[in-house]
C-alpha cells in the first residue's frame, strides 16, 4: 500500500487542493483509495461535499485509537475513493498528544488497522510542522510537496526538507520524497517562470515535470464540494492533475 | 499603545503581506511601531530585509524571558519601524510553553517590559490556533483578519471568531475585532465579488471599506526585502494599504 502525504507548512501552497484532486483522479483510475483530512480546518472533507453534519466518526477519533477507523471511513460522489473527514476536534489533538508515548505514531498505528482495504492513501496535512504533519510522515511512504510559485514558497522549502530527513533517520526509513509540485503558476508573471526556474535549478528531477496552473475552475469547485474532474474535466487546472497522475503512479 | 494582531489560521490568505505593509505604513506616518514576527516560518522578517545572519536575537528568547526584550528590536529600512524578528526555533515554543504556568502570557508580559517605545505594535501570526497565536490574541488590543477572496477562506470564520471570543472572556477582556480585511480581490472573477458580498452580509461593519486587489507587486516586493510603498508606491497594491491606514488609525 502506497501512503502519500501533501506537506509544506507554508499556507495556502495547494496542499488539500491537490490532494483532493490526487484521490479523485486516482479513484476515478479505480485504484481504491482513501484521502485522511488531517486538516482541523477540514478542507478536503468540504471540499468532496461533507459537512459537520453528514458524519459523526471522525479522524480524530479514529487516530487515538477510540473507535475502529472503519467507522470513520465514508464514500464520496467519486466511485473507489472513500474519505476519513477532519473535525475541529482535531486542533486539540496536536496538545494532547504531546504527552502521550509513540505520540509520533498513532496515526500508523491506525491504518494498520485498515488492512488492505484500500491501494493508495492520501493525507492533507495542515500548514505547520508539529505533531498532526509528523504524524503524517512517519506513516507514510512517500511526500509530494506543492510549492505555490510565489517568493515566500522557496523560503520554507529548506526546513521542510530537514524536517523530512529528521523523521527519515528517526521514525521512519522508508519514507522518500516522491516529487515536488509547483502550483498556481501564471504564465503571465515573471515570478512564477522565476520561481519555477530556480526550483528545478535547486531541486531538479525531484520536481514533477507537470506544473499546476493558475486555474479559476480549481478554487470555484470546492464551494460545490466538488473535485474538479466532476466539477469541470475539460478545464486547465483537470488537465494539469490528470498529467500529474501519470508521474505518480506510473512505477 | 494599541497592539495589532493579524490573524487566520487559513494559509495564504495574506496575514504577511498586511502585516508588513500595515507596519510601514504607520512607520511613514511618523507612528513609532514595532513589528513581531510570531511566525517561525519568518516571512515577515525577510520581507522587511532582514535574514538569519544579520541579526542574533529574536522574538523566540525575548519571548521565553531570556533576554531583555529591547535586544531583539532591530531597525529597518522605514524610519519610525523596527522589527522583532523570528527564527525557526519558534516552532519549538509551541511545545515548551504547554507545560509552563501562564503559557498564554508570555507574550503579554514581554511587551509589557518594552514600557512606551512604541506607540503601536504590529504581530504577524502563523497559520494556526495554537499557543503562539494565542499568546498574540492575549496580548493584542485588536485582531485584524485578512480574509482572501476564496471559498475556503470563509468556511474557517466561524471557528476563528470563537477563538476570539474566547480569549476575550478568558485571558483578555479588551480584545474587540478592528475588522476583516478581503484581500486579493481579483475584480475579474465571480468568485471574488461573490465571497466579497458574502463576508458583508455576514459580518456588516466589521468588513473593513478599502478590499486589497491582487496585485503582482505585492508579491514581487518581499523578494527585493521591501514593502510595497518603497518597491511601488505608485502600484494598486500600495495605494489599497494606504487607504486601509485611515481606516485604522483615524480614532
Ligand atoms: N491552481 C490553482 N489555481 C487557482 N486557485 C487555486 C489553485 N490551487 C489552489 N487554489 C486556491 O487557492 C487557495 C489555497 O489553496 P489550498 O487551500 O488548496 O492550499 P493549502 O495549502 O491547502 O492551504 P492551507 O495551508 O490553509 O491548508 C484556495 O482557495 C484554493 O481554492
Ligand atoms: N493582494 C495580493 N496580491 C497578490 N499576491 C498577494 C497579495 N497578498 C499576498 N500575496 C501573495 O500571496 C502569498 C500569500 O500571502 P502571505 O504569505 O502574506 O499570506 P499568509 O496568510 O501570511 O500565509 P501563511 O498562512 O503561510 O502565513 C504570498 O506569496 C504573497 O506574496
Ligand atoms: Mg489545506
Ligand atoms: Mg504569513
Amino acid at each position: 500500500m502506497r501512503i502519500i502525504s501533501l506537506v509544506n507548512q507554508k499556507g495556502g501552497v495547494g496542499k488539500t487542493t491537490s490532494s483532493v484532486n490526487i484521490a479523485a483522479m486516482l479513484g476515478k483510475k479505480s485504484k481504491r483509495t482513501l484521502l485522511i483530512d488531517l486538516d482541523p480546518q477540514a478542507n478536503a472533507t468540504s471540499g468532496l461535499g461533507l459537512y459537520e453534519n453528514n458524519f459523526n466518526r471522525s479522524v480524530y477519533e479514529a487516530m487515538l485509537g477510540n473507535i475502529d477507523p472503519r467507522q470513520a471511513v465514508y464514500p464520496t460522489a467519486i466511485s473507489n475513493l472513500s474519505i476519513m473527514p477532519a473535525t475541529k476536534d482535531l486542533a486539540g489533538a496536536e496538545i494532547e498528544l504531546v504527552s502521550e508515548f509513540n505520540r509520533e505514531h498513532f496515526l500508523k498505528k491506525m491504518i494498520t488497522k485498515l488492512g488492505d482495504d484500500f491501494e493508495i492513501i492520501i493525507i492533507d496535512c495542515p500548514p505547520s510542522l508539529g505533531l498532526l504533519t509528523i504524524n503524517a510522515l512517519t506513516a507514510s511512504t512517500e511526500v509530494i510537496i506543492p510549492v505555490q510559485c510565489e517568493y515566500f514558497a522557496l523560503e520554507g522549502l529548506a526546513r521542510l526538507t530537514q524536517t523530512i530527513d529528521t523523521v527519515k533517520n528517526a521514525l521512519n526509513p522508508e519514507l522518500k520524497i516522491k516529487g515536488v509540485l509547483m502550483t498556481m503558476y501564471d504564465s503571465r508573471l515573471g515570478l512564477s517562470r522565476q520561481v519555477d526556474e530556480e526550483a528545478r535549478q535547486h531541486l531538479g528531477a525531484l520536481v514533477f515535470e507537470t506544473v499546476i496552473p493558475r486555474n479559476v475552475k480549481l478554487s470555484e469547485a470546492p464551494s460545490f464540494g466538488e473535485p474538479i474532474i466532476n466539477y469541470d474535466k475539460k478545464s486547465k487546472g483537470a488537465k494539469a492533475y490528470k498529467n500529474l497522475i501519470k508521474e505518480i503512479i506510473n512505477v
